[in-house]
């Protein structure tokens, strides 16, 4: 099994803590472990990173590997920085068309991407345009799953109304993200379930790789406050388990497969009328 | 009394609730009011407004002038987001300058800027090419006061670390923000506790204006997570008080004073040596 997974959004969204803390393990550094003490500011373009890791899930292995962008959203001119990252879905695009056009297909290494979690400030009014220009650009190559990152700094009202202007911003720009295919003939629970994950997009999620103590006396991940401690996978607290669900558990396959079979096509058949 | 307040910082970091917090009136509406189902992110440039409005403070009347910037870090492209709102500063030295040229000098509205909130993401890392080149681009035209904005979204360890990136930042970069003068005649305990609200720049805030109910019972204003109550007045909580000491009780002399007899004065001289 391999994920292939694209994370992007602004520097300081808690973007590398959550991809630790979905997969449990310290795969990503955080920013804050390499600045150095001079001009800190120094991207002057978006970078593609590439960090693999194997982990497991249930007892099988999974084969990850995560796709940063460093630089995205940092400029004073943001203008191209989706450039950079389209190319990179493109030229996986075409790594593996080109894997395919040989003799021996049988073991092609699938580098495509999987998923897109984009990262969206949790600033309570709607989304911005570097938002909108971005997920314009790349929902038709990439399954898209929007999440509202550090969302510790959102009250619950906060939450609700603010995933209600995500989603009508998105409808507005006509900007399709990741839905799973509805089969009739699955069965009513895998449906509810199924349903019940769906309904929290986008997810807001928070993430935390430190071990704190609950009032009541639990050890758990979370984050510790001089009023109160948030716990990671506490569903009253955040939708993190629902995103963990989906990237890991329900809808895996769902997403290679619509890559494979869907986003993929798509890219091929425009390539080759070309 | 009058003050003249320029409130500077990317769209939803809390500004108009804070300076509503500040003065415990609903002086600013927030944009979540404003917004239409359309698309939202429609600023193309950053425009300036100004709010007026009394206030009372200990029995006295203070004539309040709050200076906006809608659009300000909205664009993906924000290389030129500083010039409006140096030209509004400029404009209203100007102001000044023609009006003390004339005869009737006794009564002269003052409508320079007496002091700058600028807005700080609660990123965790150093500050961004924006905040760098718009602080570089202003500190000397206008009291500097940073503030990292929404400071709930850090522990006390990241506040921290925060606001030492934070301070190397602007030393690095020869950013000046406003610094009382230290007056050796001063009474030890005005020295000590102007020392206090110094140490604690820059301010990392949180505001409200909801009432709100703590675990023990009381009624203050704050913000309600299932995780906690974080409360607004609450020294253990944030550096609002200390804010609030700086601009309204301890140093709004101080601010004015320096606007007029240095900043002013510097504007001047050099606008009259062309
Ligand atoms: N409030 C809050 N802070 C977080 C969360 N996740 C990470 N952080 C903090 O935010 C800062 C930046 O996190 P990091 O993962 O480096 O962000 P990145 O730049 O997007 O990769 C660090 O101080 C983290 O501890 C979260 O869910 N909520
Ligand atoms: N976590 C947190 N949220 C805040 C704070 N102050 C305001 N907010 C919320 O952030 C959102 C934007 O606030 P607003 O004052 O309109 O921000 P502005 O766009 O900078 O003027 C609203 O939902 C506020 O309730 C704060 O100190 N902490």
């Amino acid at each position: 099994f391999n994920l292939n997974l694209l994370v992007v959004g602004e520097s300081g969204l808690g973007k590398s803590t959550l991809i630790n803390t979905l997969f449990n393990k310290e795969i990503l550094v955080s920013n804050d472990d390499l600045t150095n003490d001079e001009d800190t500011s120094s991207e002057d373009q978006v970078k593609i990173e590439t960090t693999s890791s194997e982990i497991e899930e249930d007892g099988v292995k999974l084969k990850l590997e995560i796709i940063t962008t460093p630089g995205f959203g940092e400029l004073t001119n943001n203008t191209d920085s989706w450039k950079p990252i389209i190319d990179e879905v493109n030229s996986r695009f075409d790594q593996y068309l080109e894997a395919e056009s040989r003799v021996n297909r049988s073991t092609i290494d699938d580098k495509r991407i999987h998923a897109l979690l984009y990262f969206i400030e949790p600033t309570g009014h709607s989304l911005k345009a570097l938002d909108i220009q971005f997920m314009k650009q790349i929902h038709e190559k990439v399954n898209l799953i929007p999440v509202i990152a550090k969302s510790d700094t959102l009250s619950d009202e906060e939450i609700v109304d603010f995933k209600t202007k995500i989603l009508n911003d998105i409808k507005f720009h006509d900007i399709k993200f990741f839905k799973p295919f509805e089969y009739e003939n699955d069965e009513e629970e895998i449906l509810v379930n199924n349903k019940k994950i769906m309904d929290k997009l986008p997810f807001a999620v928070i993430g935390s790789m430190k071990e704190v103590k609950t009032p009541d006396g639990r050890l758990v991940r979370g984050r510790s406050y001089p009023w109160g401690t948030i716990e990671v996978d506490n569903e009253e607290h955040n939708d993190f388990i629902k995103l963990r669900q989906l990237l890991i558990r329900n809808f895996l396959e769902e997403l290679k497969e619509n890559t494979s079979n869907y986003l993929y096509e798509k890219y091929r058949t425009e390539k080759l009328a070309k």
